[in-house]
This record gives structure tokens, sequence and C-alpha cells, in this order.
């Protein structure tokens, strides 16, 4: 007969850590570097600080078998609220990037998958020292209870902040395979300073290389800010959980209050063309009525975009001057398109096409040369998975006068969100949602046709010359 | 500044419903089939009940917007005990599959997404009736408490079992689009069917289209057995759990107890072998010692491989059977690997190769007519990300004979194991584990030989009438 078991959270990642990225010593030991990056990118850019991001892979004494490193993780971030330390390192699904803006991290998981990675493969505690740029720097020595899902705190010491530190300091041990991992993870390094020249980022790796990426400049972005929901995206649970909130609230009022892009008189014609009393009291409101609402509001076509300020794409002239430095071609041409939204979360795409130059054409049929990235994190894996691959391969590339089997052609693209729709929950690759897709496809074609221009004019020169 | 958040697993799950696979109304609509589905068919054959799965899914009256449907499934399995019954179908991370046996169950998530699901999209409360075949019979409305991970019970029956009904029936309202997943449903089935000719599956759609599958036999395999773990796929945090339950146990009687493939004379080699006292008490080991020990059970050559009784491949004949019903080829060949194991985990390929007949060359190039299971499932999406597709598209066809691209021909992958490395939680497709991999390929390559002896006998008969 059956035996029934309730798992844990930690439990169930623990088990099914294929889920989550973590599926060979050499993919871990990819996944560890990111996932500590991109927590220590956010902690950086997040809160306009320029970031300096310094990591170090060692070599470590095993017990024979697989090989053990040492990683060590600094940043000039804001740094770690002291009660939070424990939660933020030592549970699974625990963080700060739940919230309504676009963040790299979005699972309260990455972070805990390294540590606990090393917690299973080599025993290793994780040593956490923080500041918030306060009098205090505190450092704790942490292990995650994986049956229980909570921190297991070992040591807790607090220091006079004598050099006047801020930001996070993440030391711990693992079993992996830099030898395997290795040309993964210099290349995320340099797709990520492609995109963020305001970063400064340092590598030393097991071999003793550094790879040392400066920063080109002090411009940053501004910082994404956190925005509601907008009507669209609504479903039944997230109403009933905002009414709970206010539930003697008109329902003109309390629209205008919880949803972006709802103001009192945009609610009030929304809520009159649906049959609904704006004065009435949300509480009030049936069971019947409720699920008529989402519909309602999911499906309004007044309701204005989405609001792009939780948005922070890369902007056209840094893409356009990371392509150049990362790739040296002839000619460059990047877009952006407008902001857009799949199921109430804002997104924007953008895209690059970079030709010629020292660009090379595909070593075989049917390879295309593609950068991806999400949220500004540079995706390398699952490639002929992803819906950006889809799109660049479903074109009819003849109408732009691409021979994409033997063209020196190479593409960007870039989806920022509050919410990529990746497909795993180790972010590898984006799932080929509809409104994505099309704006993908939409970008690709529009640059496509702006390199057609370019090509013409440069052969019609070159024809001139050669006359 | 950042605000900490702690997220419950429900809620987790419901905000990042694309990881397990409900990304889309038509997607959702063949996930809850499938989910439902492969819940019955396990209360049946993992108990040696001959399955007999009867689903209705019907057309609703739904608020405009997206259809609704309402799915009625009624099972002849092994029912749930009372006690169980509003987690099993409440509780996100609970339920009976988390053991070391074969089980297409494996997360504790499907039923309950699925569940979920109509919760959220329509509001609907899930009915459910079982019983266990005794006097009685249960019937219970329930809904999740998404925030806090805990069922919410409306209704509570108790009834006498007059008709001895034994299994489950469920039934609840969910918006989707069936019209998009009904290709995908019906080829669920139908490959279901396939590999199962001793299950009975009903299927009345939103049409009132009829879609009977009859038993064609009552020869049923035998239920995979539960077994402990193989010491090649230990971890320091499995250890550390057994050792908690048996501190006092000496080294070597540990070992033999918890392990399968360990008995007392081979843990006291392998024990002497690695420079550990057979006869030392396993709460002694010091930290060093533990992650030495968890080093050498991983690595030992000595230990003989998993035992497969906790797997239940198709079978050769049912296979072959099943391809030639499904396929009429002219052609069949079938193949079965002996068992295996990765990270410790037990797992047999079994691959059928079908040509001519009515089978048609492919209709484009690069494309291939494969059918994939795990654990007995049809996996019908992400074809081209799957294992057992790179696999095909890897091997050189040319010393088979065989034109990938005009052949008249179709292949067959099964992957059965305690723990199928199914890339997402949705289980959409299985991920290239190098020792997975190969066994597919050896499997394939042995079948594409037996296929060419097929065909030049053929051609060699054919020859001798021509003359
Ligand atoms: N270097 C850091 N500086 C500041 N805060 C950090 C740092 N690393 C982690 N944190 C905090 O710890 C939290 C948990 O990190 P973790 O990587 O586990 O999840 P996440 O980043 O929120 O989401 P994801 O799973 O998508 O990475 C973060 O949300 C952040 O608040
Ligand atoms: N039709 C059924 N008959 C008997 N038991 C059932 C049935 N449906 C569900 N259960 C029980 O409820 C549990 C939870 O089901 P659920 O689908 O949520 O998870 P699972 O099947 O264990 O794993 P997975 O997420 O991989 O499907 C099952 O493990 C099983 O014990
Ligand atoms: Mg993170
Ligand atoms: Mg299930």
């Amino acid at each position: 007969s059956e035996q029934f078991q309730e798992l844990n959270v930690a439990d169930f990642f623990y088990k099914n850590k294929d889920l989550v990225g973590f599926d060979s010593p050499h993919k871990a030991t990819y996944m560890i570097v990111r996932e500590l990056v991109e927590n220590s990118l956010d902690a950086c850019d997040g809160h306009k600080i320029l970031p300096d991001v310094r990591v170090t892979l060692s070599k470590v004494e095993g017990d024979g078998g697989q090989e053990r490193y040492h990683i060590k993780i600094v940043d000039n971030g804001i740094g770690v609220p002291l009660e939070a330390v424990p939660y933020a390192f030592g549970k699974v699904l625990f963080g700060s990037k739940y919230s309504m803006r676009q963040n790299r991290g979005t699972f309260g998981l990455g972070g805990k998958m390294s540590i606990l990675y090393g917690q299973i493969t080599a025993n290793s505690r994780v040593t956490i020292t923080t500041s918030q740029g306060g009098s205090k720097v505190y450092t704790f020595e942490l292990s995650t209870d994986i049956r229980t899902n909570t921190p297991v705190i070992y040591r807790r010491d607090e220091a006079d902040n004598k050099s006047h530190f801020r930001g996070v300091k993440i030391e711990f041990d693992f079993e992996g395979d830099y030898g395997k991992a290795r040309d993964k993870i210099i290349e995320y390094f340099y797709e990520t300073a492609m995109i963020l020249p305001y970063a400064q980022l340092t590598f030393i790796d097991p071999n003793g290389t550094l790879l040392f990426y400066p920063r080109i400049t002090e411009k940053m972005p501004t910082p994404p800010v956190e925005t509601q929901p907008h009507p669209h995206g609504v479903d039944l649970e997230l109403l009933k959980r905002m009414m709970a909130a206010n539930p003697h609230t008109s329902l003109q009022v309390f629209l205008s209050k919880n949803f972006q892009r709802v103001g009192e008189r945009t609610a009030k014609a929304f809520l009159k063309s649906n049959g609904f009393d704006p004065h009435m009291e949300v509480s009030q409101l049936s069971t019947k009525q409720l699920t008529k609402l989402v519909t309602a509001l999911r499906e309004y076509p007044d309701f204005l975009p989405p609001d792009p300020s939780c948005l922070s794409p890369i902007g056209e002239e840094l893409l356009r001057e990371g392509i150049k430095r990362l790739l040296s071609p002839e000619h460059v041409v990047v877009t952006t398109r407008p902001a857009r939204a799949y199921e109430g979360n804002p997104f924007i795409v953008e895209v690059g096409i970079a030709y010629g130059g020292a660009i090379m054409p595909p070593d075989k049929p049917g390879k295309v040369q593609l950068y991806r990235f999400a949220n500004k994190i540079p995706l390398l894996y699952d490639e002929y998975s992803d819906v950006s691959m889809a799109v660049i391969q479903n074109i009819n590339w003849n109408q732009y006068k691409v021979k994409l089997d033997e063209a020196p052609i190479a593409f960007i693209t870039h989806i920022c969100s509050t919410k990529v729709p990746y497909k795993t929950a180790g972010k590898e690759y984006v799932a080929a949602r509809p409104e994505v897709e099309r704006e993908i496809d939409l970008a690709i074609k529009q640059a496509a046709r702006e390199l057609r221009v370019q090509l013409s004019r440069m052969e019609k020169a070159e024809y001139r010359e050669r006359r």
C-alpha cells in the first residue's frame, strides 16, 4: 500500500536539483558562479551603485574523486540587513526579489541552491560577511537544515567596520569540475561585461588566471521602480488577496489604488461598462461577481498598456557599444520594441544584429550565432530550445538578402521583464510566450530591414569605386 | 531598500506555474488531463489492478472570455485512505510517490497543480469521491489555501459503499482551450493505449466524441517493488539521515542494512579496502571520515549494479505489439538495454524502430518521427530538446543504409527509472544525462543494425523474385 509523505520545499529541491540546473558537477560549477554574481549585481545596480564584483575560485584538497573548489565572492552592494542574513542564505524560497520590478533574481532559490550544493558535496558551511555601510560588520557561519528548511547558525560575530565595508562576502567549498565549466564561465563574464560597461568584474580562476573587466563608464541606467500589477494580469487569487487587505473600500477606489494604469475615472468607466456599481463595497461582491470582475479586468481594452518604469533595458547606445566591443563587426543595428505585457507582466525586447568585420560565417549549416540575455543575465544553455532561436530560424531570410548559413552575422537579444517567462528554475532559456515571441520577431525583422539598407548602401559605394 | 519575504511552496508554484508546464490555457488543458490520468494509472498498475480509467471533459457556462470546462475522471484503482485525502489533493509536495520505485508520479505536485488551476481560473472547488473497497465511500469538497499550503474542507460525507466502488472520482471546473489542446490530448490517449494493452481507457470530449480503447489482454507486468538506495547514489545528506536513524550500528551492519547490493561480506571488503574499521559505530565517524566514506561508496567498483526489480519496463513483446498496432509498419525491431544507473538511480532503456508499411517518409528535411515515453508516460512536448531526439540526430545513419530525411522510419523510446531525469517539473522532456544518453545511443544502434539485416534480407528476396 502507498506510504504518504509531506516533503519540505528544501528537501524537494535537494532531491530534484536537476530542475534548478544543478545536474552535473560542471554545470553546478557554472551555476554557482552565475547565481552568486547575479545576486551581487542586483545588490549594486538595483541600488544605483557602480558594481565592483570579485570572484576567486581556487582548487582545494578533496577526498579524491570529484575535484573540490573554494569560492569567494565580494561585492560592494547594499549588503544584507542583520536579521535577514540567516534566512537569505539558509532558507529556500526566501528573498527580496518577489516584488514587481525587474531583477536578475526572481525565485528566492539560486543563492541557496549554490550554498546547499557545497553543503551536500563537500560538507561545507558557508561564511557570510556583510555590512550595510554602518559602524558594524557581521560574520555568520551557516548551513541549512534541509528537512525543516531552516538556517543553522554556528557562529555570529560582530566587529567594528573599520574599513567602511558595504556589501557582501561569501565563501564556501564545493565539488565541481572547472575544466569542463571553464569556457562557459569565461563566456559568462565576457557577455556580462559586454552589456554592463559600468561594472568592474574580477575573476581569478583555479589556474591562477586573472580575468579583469574594468569599468569603462560611470553612467548607469536608472534602477527600475516597483510597480503595482496591471489589470490584464489579474487572477482570482490575486484579487481575493487584494480585497482581503481592503474589504470596505468601494470598487472604484479599490481598483484605482491596487492596479497600475487605473485612475478613478478609468475605474469608473470600466465598472459602469461592465455592469458594476462603482460605489459598491468590495466585500459585498458575490463569488459569481468576483469571477466576472476578473474576466472583465483581463479583457478591458481601454486600460493603458503597462508602465515600463519597473523595467531597466540595456539601452540602445550601451547595447551598440557593447556589441562593437564584443564582436568587432563592420555593421551594427540595434532595435528596441515598445513596452508590452504578457499576463499583465510588462516586458521590453531589445535586439541587435552584427554583420561582417570580425564575425565569421557559421562553421556548419543550421548553426546560428546568437547571444541571448534576459534581465541583463547572459543565457548560455539550451539555445536551440529558446524562443529567440526559434524566431530567428523561422524568419524567411531571403527577403532580407541574407543567407543564414553563409552570412557573417550574429544576433543579440535581450528580454527584460518583471517576470521573464523562463522555462526552468535554472533560468536556462526562455519559453515561447506568444506576446514575447511576437515582439522578438518584429524586432529582428526591423533590425534586418535596417541592416539590408546599410549593406546595399555599402554595395553601391563599392560599385561606384570599382567603376 | 529590499523587502524580504518568505514564500510558501504553494504560492511559489502558483506564481511560477510556467515551471510546472501550465503556461497557457491550451497547455493547462492538456496538463490537467495527463496529470489526472497518470495518477489513476499509478493507482491501478502499481497495484496489479487492470486499469479502467474514464475521463469526461465537457463545456460549461463561463463568464465570457476563456472557455470553461468541467472535468470528471473515475478510476478503479486502490483509492486513497480517508485521512490522506485532503492532503493528497490539497497540499503541494504531498504524495506517496517519494519512494524508490518506478511510478509515473514523482514530485507530489501534478494533481494539485491541476486542481489549483481550476481554483484560480474558475473559482472551482474540487470534489473527490473515494473508497479503498471497504464498506464506506467518502466524498470531500476541497480547495487549497495557497498562502499556507493547507487544504480547506468544505464538505466531508460518508456513505455506505453499496456499489462496492474502489478507486477515485475527481471533478472540478477550469478555464482552458480544448480546441488547441485536442490533437495532443487525443495523441496522449492513443500512445498510452499503445503501450498499455491491459488498460481500458475512455475519453468523452466537449464535442461529445467518444474515444474508447478496450482492454486487449489481461496479462499485466509485475508491479515494481520499492528498493533501497544504491551506494553509487549516496551523498552526505542521505548518509547523515541514515545514520541519524541508526547511530549505534556498526559500519558493516549499517551499510548492509541501508543499501541495496551490499551484503555484510561486501560491506566488510569495501570498508577494509578503504581503511575503515567494519566494527566501528557509525556515530563515531568524524566529519572528515564521513565525506571520505561518501566518496568511497560512490567510487567503489565492486558493488553489483542496481537491482532492477524496482523498475517495470514495457517489455519487448508488448512494445512490439503496440508498435504494430499503432503504426502498422512492415518491419519492427525492438531492443532492451540491461539495467544501468545514474547517480545510483536504476534505469532501463527500451527502443523500437518501425519501418515501411503505413509509415510515411518525413514531410520535410530535419523532421524525425519519434514517439517518446518515460515511466510509461507519453511525452508530447519539446521533442527537439529531448535526449532521445539528440541521440537519433547525432547518429551517422549512412552506415545503417538509412537516409533519415527520406526513409519511412519511426523511432520509439522508453526510459524507465526510479527517477527519470526530467528537465522540467512539467515532465515535458528528458535531460541528456550521459549514462542515459549512452544507453539510448547503444539501443538505437543495436536496433538499426537489426533493421538493416531485415531490410537486406527483404531486398535479396525481392531481387530473386524479379529474376
Ligand atoms: N550579494 C548579495 N547582496 C545583497 N543581498 C543578497 C546578496 N546575495 C543574496 N542576497 C539576498 O538574498 C536573497 C536570496 O538570494 P537567492 O539567490 O537565494 O534568491 P533570489 O536572488 O531572490 O532569486 P533567484 O533564485 O532567482 O536567484 C536575495 O533576494 C537578496 O535579498
Ligand atoms: N486517482 C488516484 N488514486 C489513488 N491515489 C491518488 C490518485 N490521485 C492522486 N493520488 C494520490 O495523491 C498523491 C498526490 O498526487 P499528485 O499528482 O499531486 O502527486 P504525485 O502523483 O505523487 O507526483 P507528480 O507531481 O509527479 O504527479 C499521489 O502520490 C497519490 O498518493
Ligand atoms: Mg539569486
Ligand atoms: Mg501525479
